[in-house]
């Protein structure tokens, strides 16, 4: 464990907490969209299947735990909640999340590290992972009014696997054999998705005004 | 935290 891991598992738990405290606190789930959270979760459900077969850490178990029981409770809860899911902007979210989902398999078939039901799995779930955010920055260009808790659960999203391109660097120059392309290209082409959020959430930020992504 | 692969982060 390295602090840039440490400080990218953190991010992520952080963001995660924003969106259950946004949707558990104001029942709102306005701005959110479900398509982005049903391909996180289907990511945390194909990454972390071998939390029964090898065990890390304490660490490692619990946050698979917190990262599973989230997702699906958020999609839970947008889809079944009797307040929440009114608040679920259905037209808005139209991103057709499957078109991603297939791509994503057929290219975990075709580029692996071990051809195995696990690995191919588990490359299926970066690879997701990676274009999971797509349907959420379509939404946030629709709706115009972006409130803050989306916007620093968007930020915060993006910002983890940014930490954690620091730490495959510092595990590559620390750690002999460490050499992971698949995980490094798939985490940049992840990192790179949020550029222009990035850019227009510093903007709004420096500028002290709403958040407001160009259509 | 052991093992050099990635399999070990989350």
């Amino acid at each position: 464990m390295n602090i840039f891991r440490l400080a990218g598992d953190m991010t992520h738990l952080a963001s995660v907490l924003v969106l259950l405290l946004k949707i558990h606190t104001i029942k709102s789930c306005a701005g959110v969209s479900l398509k982005t959270q049903e391909l996180y979760a289907i990511v945390f459900a194909t990454r972390y299947l071998d939390i029964f077969t090898s065990f890390y850490s304490i660490y490692n178990t619990l946050m698979k735990l917190i990262f599973l029981g989230s997702s699906f409770s958020i999609v839970w809860y947008m889809r079944y909640h009797k307040t929440v899911r009114r608040t679920y902007d259905r037209e808005q979210d139209t991103f057709r999340h499957w078109f991603l989902v297939l791509p994503c398999l057929l290219l975990a078939l075709l580029i692996h590290e071990k051809f195995t039901f696990l690995e191919v799995l588990w490359t299926f779930s970066l690879y997701l992972e990676a274009v999971a955010i797509l349907p959420q920055l379509v939404l946030l260009q629709r709706t115009r009014n972006i409130d803050n808790l989306t916007g620093q659960y968007v930020f915060l999203l993006g910002g983890y696997r940014g930490f954690y391109i620091l730490n495959w660097i510092y595990r590559y120059l620390t750690e002999p054999h460490f050499v992971h392309w698949i995980t490094w290209i798939a985490g940049l082409v992840q990192t790179l998705l949020y550029a222009d959020f990035f850019y227009y959430y510093f903007q709004s930020w420096k500028n002290n005004k709403k958040l407001q992504l160009p259509a | 935290w052991p093992s050099s692969h990635s399999k070990d982060e989350l």
